[in-house]
């Protein structure tokens, strides 16, 4: 599991 | 990103016009729970503490900045507006929601993906959106008539998640890195399940051509 998960909702 | 996506943040932002627009064409604020206003306005700081550092896209940064100022913009009309904050209904806003803070940081600090400052106040945030309506809507059983506008300021609230929703399910069969993030789904849930019965009473007063009034 990649460690940065970019959270791309608002 | 997916039409469901798309059209919930534009119902998200349609909901946040519609109640500017009343606050500032009719100079009021009735009917509208500052309870509410003060806890959204708490989701976006804590959801978007990476505003400045992480760029996902133009869209994602412009409509996070329009979210923290109009919430923050609700805010200032709701309290220091010489006419608006005198239309503000303070005894019909008797919500703890300071329970609700105090609740969602506990269950954000137990139930989380990662432990990290950045990871709780996010989930927090997700937590706390999705009862954050819950002042709102006892705000609106208590009141006789509600008007148009905050009748669909809130249609359109709970529109907005449930269109989350479709999103969620759009991206979970397309996408293959897609996580799994139960968390978000089913707080996602449980806020538009808590619509549920307003959009029953929204639907119906709309069909009868009626004035929208919640039974007590």
């Amino acid at each position: 599991e990649s460690t940065y998960e970019p959270k791309d909702e608002l | 990103m997916n039409i469901f996506r798309f059209a919930g943040d534009m119902m998200h932002l349609l909901s946040v016009v519609v109640l500017l627009l009343k606050i500032h064409k009719m100079k009021s604020c009735a009917g509208i729970s500052l309870k509410t206003q003060e806890l959204y306005a708490l989701v976006f700081i804590c959801r978007y503490l990476d505003i400045f550092t992480g760029f996902i896209s133009l869209y994602n940064t412009i409509m996070k900045i329009v979210f923290l100022a109009s919430a923050f913009s609700i805010l200032w009309y709701m309290r220091s507006h010489k006419v608006v904050r005198q239309t503000y209904d303070k005894d019909q806003d008797t919500f703890r929601h300071y329970f609700l803070i105090l609740a969602c940081m506990v269950l954000a600090l137990l139930v989380h993906h990662k432990f990290t400052f950045r990871e709780v106040m996010w989930t927090f945030s997700i937590y706390l959106e999705a009862v954050a309506i819950l002042p709102q809507l006892v705000m609106l059983q208590r009141t006789r008539n509600i008007d148009n506008l905050t009748g669909n300021y809130v249609f359109f609230l709970g529109t907005y998640r449930g269109l989350y929703m479709l999103n969620w399910v759009y991206r979970y069969l397309t996408e293959v890195h897609y996580h799994h993030r139960w968390l978000t789904w089913i707080s996602g849930f449980i806020q538009t399940a808590l619509y549920a019965d307003f959009f029953y009473y929204y639907v119906k007063s709309w069909r009868n051509n009626e004035k929208l009034q919640l039974p007590a």
